[in-house]
């Protein structure tokens, strides 16, 4: 039945397309194709057009609750930066690009290499330690991850860095014992610096699907996510997961990667990302 | 739980006779959401619930089991389906030595899959080199090296100011020497999108025919598989899937899109971190676990 004008189920059809297919998910597209169905009777709403600017509206009003700037104040000591998540979705990266940012600004940077595990983990960091040009803390492969955590703190505060931020193992949030693991990361951290970790940074995949709700919510319950990276959406990936979990979790998200170059990293942009879900 | 919400839907069915479109509307909405929630691809979900209705309909309500059993059940057998063989093996060339080639998307798992498809072969009794042909992620050929120093396998590369297509077609002459009779490449992650990386795919293909070209993904990729998978189907001849990360919590419903896109079999899925985590597909076990 139309609602008026041009306006028939279809319109709503292919939004539900759109949504679905950028990964928002079930629950999230059927409360927002609720919300405009409402809308739609309230303003009278009669062309497609129209309606695609309602839903980009209420989406910038979700996606722009929160802090999204990353503030680098570490209240006179140096600001810490936890950076966590699955395998393979770019901490690394983003930690070196993320370094490369902060440098630029001036700031004094250190990296904290606390991947003990997967081969040649410190290595991959190292070689971004190396193009951006700041230290890196790092202990033997098979090292006890908490204790580089910990000696990277330290490190940073006698050497008064600005900042330092921590690369993680990846790790699935269904395993215990390594999210036991990033936990006593975490709380290692905070015993040096009682403030620290002024961040935790989850990194996840743009590619990911409705998993990465899951992973936000055990990530957060375990060492308080602060703000999440949306990486690789330099691909045809829109990431659309992040809309539910900034409305079920209220994580904002900070950065955006776009690339595999030191500066392929980017402040996220609400309107932006909007657009591009639509494109 | 699906089962639970499906018994609710289909109560009223007992006594109707048989099942009709109408009367499996509601069921078969659940199940669409069920699909969708897992990530199989909306328009995969959109003809999959279509195929389900016309197979359903006009069939007898059977009177031994719940209606909405029955259901579930012609579900499950049209995602086992789909899914195909279970046994799909490794190709095995003639004449040696076997190339098998990784491709994929950044960060899917290829390099681990490398090693651990060595560590499988070598099991086998066969003598696999895993060669490094990323040039461009930041220690990626040492990352190789370490991974072939834990298999206890030869490696080769010819380093990151190499060109890849060079270290691939040298690779066989290095085989030959070291007396391997199975090549692994493993390539750099590269977006689909991006015209030069596809092209240089194309290219170590051409040069050096593998026998073997695995698309690596992890199975918590969600709508986008389609939009990947097809790309790499294009650009190469895929002989298979191998699905990483299945010992997390994903639904892993970009199985189906995989699989129904490149048109190949999973041949194995990753399922942890170490070199000895590489499994057989189970299309049974993947169907139930999409289903939730
Ligand atoms: N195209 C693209 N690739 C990216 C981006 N961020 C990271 N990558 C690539 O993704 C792959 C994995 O990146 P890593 O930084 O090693 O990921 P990780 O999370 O540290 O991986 P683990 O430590 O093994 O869990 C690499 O090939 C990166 O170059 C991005 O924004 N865009
Ligand atoms: N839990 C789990 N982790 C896996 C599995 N396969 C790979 N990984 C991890 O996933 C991360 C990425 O693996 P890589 O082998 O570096 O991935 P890649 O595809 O070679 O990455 P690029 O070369 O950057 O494109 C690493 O942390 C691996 O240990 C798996 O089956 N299960
Ligand atoms: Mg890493
Ligand atoms: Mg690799």
């Amino acid at each position: 039945r139309a609602l008026g004008g041009g306006l028939g189920e279809e319109a709503f059809e292919e939004i539900e397309g759109v949504l679905i297919q950028a990964d928002l998910g079930v629950d999230t597209t059927q409360s927002l194709i609720a919300f405009l169905r409402a809308a739609a009777r309230l303003h009278h709403v009669g062309d497609t057009e129209t309606l695609i600017g309602l839903l980009k509206e209420e989406l910038a009003r979700i996606l722009e609750q929160g802090d999204h700037a990353a503030t680098w104040d570490g209240g006179g000591g140096p600001h810490v930066t936890l950076i966590a998540g699955v395998n393979g979705s770019g901490k690394t990266t983003t930690a070196g690009k993320l370094a490369a940012r902060l440098h630029r600004e001036g700031k004094s940077v250190m990296l904290g290499a606390a991947d003990t595990f997967r081969a040649a983990a410190a290595e991959q960091l190292t070689v971004w330690s190396e193009r951006v040009g700041i230290p890196i803390v790092k202990h033997q492969e098979g090292a006890d991850p908490a204790a580089v955590a910990f000696d990277a703190t330290d490190a940073a505060v006698s050497r008064r860095v600005d900042c330092l931020l921590i690369d993680t193992a990846g790790r699935l949030h269904t395993k215990v014992n390594l999210m036991e693991e990033i936990r006593k990361i975490r709380r290692v951290v905070q015993k040096r610096i009682p403030s620290a970790p002024h961040e935790v940074l989850l990194v996840l995949d743009a590619t990911t699907g409705q998993n990465g709700l899951q992973q936000a919510r055990i990530f957060t319950e375990a060492i308080e996510v602060t703000g999440i990276v949306l990486t690789k959406l330099d691909g045809t990936a829109k990431g659309g997961i992040v809309v539910a979990i900034q409305q079920e979790l209220g994580i904002p998200i900070k950065f955006i990667g776009v690339g595999e170059s030191i500066d392929d990293l980017q402040p996220f942009n609400p309107r932006e990302f909007i657009e591009a879900l639509f494109s | 739980s699906l089962s639970q919400k499906l018994e609710n839907a289909f109560k009223n069915l007992r006594g109707q006779g048989k099942l009709t479109e109408k009367n499996m509307k509601e069921g078969l909405q659940l199940i669409r959401m069920a699909l969708l929630e897992a990530d199989v691809n909306y328009k995969v979900v959109k003809q999959f619930i279509a195929d389900v209705t016309e197979a359903a309909d006009g069939q007898r309500v059977i009177d031994s089991i719940r209606p909405d059993q029955q259901i579930v059940k012609i579900v499950h057998d049209e995602l086992v389906k789909i899914m195909g063989g279970s046994n799909a093996p490794l190709i095995t060339a003639e004449k040696a030595p076997t190339i098998i080639m990784l491709v994929g998307l950044q960060g899917q798992g290829k390099t681990t899959t490398a090693g651990k498809l060595a560590v499988h072969l070598k099991k086998k009794g066969r003598k696999p080199l895993l060669v490094g042909a990323d040039v461009y992620r930041p220690a990626a050929i040492r990352q190789l090296e370490v991974i072939a120093g834990q298999a206890g396998v030869e490696s080769f590369s010819l380093g990151e100011h190499a060109n890849p297509v060079d270290i691939c077609v040298m690779s066989r002459g290095e085989a030959q020497m070291r007396g391997c009779d199975t090549i692994i490449l493993d390539t750099a992650g590269r977006l689909h999108v991006d015209d030069a990386m596809m092209a240089e795919v194309r290219q170590i293909q051409k040069a050096v025919t593998p026998h073997e070209i695995l698309f690596v993904a992890n199975a918590m990729t969600g709508q986008d598989a389609v939009n990947s998978a097809k790309q790499f189907h294009d650009n190469l001849p895929l002989t298979g899937v191998i699905l990483t990360q299945m010992d997390g919590d994903a639904r892993g419903g970009a199985a189906i899109s995989l699989i129904q896109i490149t048109g190949c079999p999973i041949k194995f899925v990753g399922t942890g971190e170490k070199l000895e985590a590489l499994d057989a597909f189970h299309p049974q076990r993947m169907a139930d676990q999409i289903l939730g």
